[in-house]
């Protein structure tokens, strides 16, 4: 099964 | 004082209409170089980035920036309004807008609509997005894309793309069974067929199709759309509006466990 990865993983709160 | 004139309106009702099942309100900002948006889906996996270049306007004016929080539910409802031969305008005098104006105008000017949409005040949720050089960039027919993203989802929610030099493979794998389609390069000159392959490095993500099913609803937008990806990047799926801008969808990968 795949787990599923946040925006905020990738790119940070402005 | 913000006035904003698109000749075509139809595109305006075409951006909403790709991401009206994705995101519920978003801020447009306005400013002297044109309209821009940036909203994620309540997941805060994917995330939708709208930038409309002031010069594809047919009159465009924002003496000042301004930051319009709508709802995309109510801005459908008045959009239903206008034809898909109108221009529509945008148009607020206040600094501090509580309402935005909207106008409709065949192209006789024989019937001229207006409708004033309720602002909301949205806390801005952006996120900075760094200017990536994507690895492996595809470009291919939007309504190919669309088509594959459709016929894999009927086997799996999930979808592996694999990058190589001549070519990218979708492969999904699901209770029923498995299956991939591989995409070669061809310089068809014919659009539906034409697939530009840009691989500098392979790339092997995995993403989920309904994400993907979500954001081809742009498809109507562009007939070409564009897959760019990076090893340990979110995907980003670009529609190009004609001289007007761009919408570009940001989806997070899945890793396997």
């Amino acid at each position: 099964l795949a787990t599923q990865l946040l925006l905020s993983n990738f790119f940070n709160e402005m | 004082m913000f006035e904003a004139k698109l000749q075509q309106g139809v595109i305006f009702k075409k951006i909403v209409d790709a991401i009206k099942d994705l995101v519920k309100s978003v801020n447009i900002d306005a400013s002297t170089s044109g309209l821009s948006m940036q909203a994620m889906d309540s997941a805060h996996v994917a995330l939708v980035s709208l930038k409309l270049n002031e010069n594809g306007f047919k009159d465009y004016r924002c003496d000042r920036p301004i930051t319009l929080g709508l709802s995309i539910e109510n801005l459908s409802k008045i959009l239903k309004c206008a034809g898909n031969d109108d221009t529509i305008t945008l148009q607020t005098d206040e600094e501090e807008p509580s309402s935005l104006k909207f106008f409709f105008e065949n192209q006789q000017a024989s019937k001229i609509s207006e409708f004033s949409l309720n602002l909301m005040s949205l806390d801005s949720e952006s996120l900075g997005i760094p200017d990536t050089d994507y690895s492996s960039v595809i470009q291919m027919s939007s309504a190919e894309f669309s088509r594959i993203c459709k016929e894999l989802s009927s086997i799996s929610e999930t979808v592996e793309i694999e990058t190589s030099k001549e070519s990218v493979k979708f492969s999904v794998q699901g209770d029923i069974g498995a299956g991939s389609i591989t995409v070669k390069n061809n310089q068809s000159d014919k659009d539906v067929d034409r697939v530009d392959l840009q691989i500098d490095q392979p790339v092997k993500l995995t993403f989920a199709l309904r994400y993907l099913n979500m954001f081809n609803k742009a498809v109507s937008l562009s007939s070409t759309v564009s897959l760019n990806m990076s090893e340990e990047n979110p995907l980003m799926v670009e529609y190009k509006i004609d001289d007007l801008g761009s919408l570009r969808f940001y989806l997070a990968p899945k890793i396997s466990d």
